[in-house]
């Protein structure tokens, strides 16, 4: 995955993602596909959470899937959650649970309430901080005023790691793939560095949804295993999502 | 991806907004009705997708053992009760997806778990 929130010089705040799933999940060789990443692209769809017919929350889910992965609370928070390997995983956390072990929250589930019932940036940021997740993961906030955006790292021992946006010390824009901010990603797996150049190449005065998802369309941001790209921005409300397929040659993830 | 071809050599900025890649439509999830019949219209649409993509897992799953039909049917077993051990409302809306797709329960719980699995 990639999830990129970026600030505009006035302040206006973006929020984009690919998500990438399927890795090692069956290889369609005559296609030169991942199977499990194309039984999902039809699946995509945008749920838009309404109460007393009113818009509470908008998310894109996998149709089944209840939990959320990438959502937006119009003029409050944007939220997207980017894999972390570990081999101290959630399926430990799953074991526990299944013994009796429930103090911890499931990834999606904690996402979807955490989205549903924010108020603020500021709240939501502690909430995920010191939330007990049953998985690793890297969640991906934004607000919706200017230096509100961060990557929080959660881990299910250690405290969680935060990078935030500083638009005063030049960092206007955060970008995640799925290794830790504070370590340099594998040789063979290292979207940062492309995302980050073309991130910078777009400069923060040109920032908007046409270039952001040129960057997201960059290959390997763009790969084999990318099933969609989301597009929010908070003040005004707006979640787009486009189902995409990388033309070969690409890389596998 | 430092190897040819694989990574775009320059950045892209020829993709116009919005694309001309296909839109994802919406749904509206009404919070005012039971979480059992929340997603049962949504369901209705997209049963055979959902069932080819179980299908998937179950098939990959099922590589890693002898007898696939008893793969299916202890993980229906392990995992369906498993629901009623999960927070409100995700259960009952577990619960209606089930009913409303025809998937086995168990089934529909590893799907909605397979994050927790899969971050191994």
């Amino acid at each position: 995955c990639t999830s990129i929130v970026a600030e505009t010089p006035n302040g206006t705040l973006y929020h984009s993602r690919n998500l990438d799933f399927g890795l090692f999940l069956g290889w369609d060789v005559k296609n030169k596909k991942w199977e499990l990443t194309e039984r999902l692209r039809p699946l995509v769809v945008n749920v838009d959470y309404q109460k007393g017919g009113k818009t509470v929350a908008k998310a894109v889910h996998f149709v089944g899937y209840v939990g959320v992965l990438t959502g937006i609370k119009p003029g409050v928070i944007t939220m997207t959650m980017n894999e972390r390997y570990n081999i101290d995983g959630g399926f430990v956390g799953i074991f526990e649970w299944i013994l009796g072990q429930r103090s911890e929250q499931w990834m999606g589930f904690f996402m979807r309430d955490t989205l549903v019932e924010a108020t603020d940036y500021a709240s939501t940021k502690t909430k995920v901080i010191n939330a007990k997740i049953m998985s690793p993961g890297y969640i991906i906030l934004g607000g919706n005023k200017s230096g509100e955006g961060a990557i929080i790292v959660t881990d299910r021992e250690k405290p969680a790691y935060v990078e935030e946006l500083d638009p005063k010390k030049g960092k206007w824009f955060v970008l995640q793939t799925n290794y830790d901010p504070v370590d340099k990603p594998p040789f063979f797996d290292d979207r940062r560095t492309s995302g980050v150049r073309c991130m910078t190449n777009t400069t923060q005065k040109a920032v908007g949804f046409g270039p952001l998802y040129n960057v997201l369309s960059t290959k390997p941001n763009l790969n084999l295993l990318t099933a969609y790209t989301a597009m929010m921005q908070v003040d005004t409300g707006y979640l787009d999502t486009f189902i995409r397929e990388c033309p070969q040659p690409c890389y596998p993830w | 991806q430092d190897a040819y071809p694989y990574t775009d050599r320059n950045c892209r900025t020829d993709v116009p907004y919005p694309p001309n890649d296909p839109k994802v439509s919406t749904f509206v999830l009404n919070l005012d009705l039971n979480p059992k019949d929340r997603w049962a219209p949504l369901m209705k649409n997209k049963t055979n997708e959902l069932k080819a993509m179980i299908g998937d897992i179950i098939n990959l799953v099922g590589a890693f053992f002898k007898n696939k039909t008893k793969i299916v049917n202890d993980l229906d077993t392990l995992l369906g009760p498993l629901v009623y051990t999960l927070p409100q409302p995700y259960q009952d809306e577990m619960i209606g997806i089930s009913d409303a797709s025809g998937v086995p329960l168990g089934q529909i719980v590893l799907y909605n778990i397979f994050y927790e699995v899969f971050t191994v």
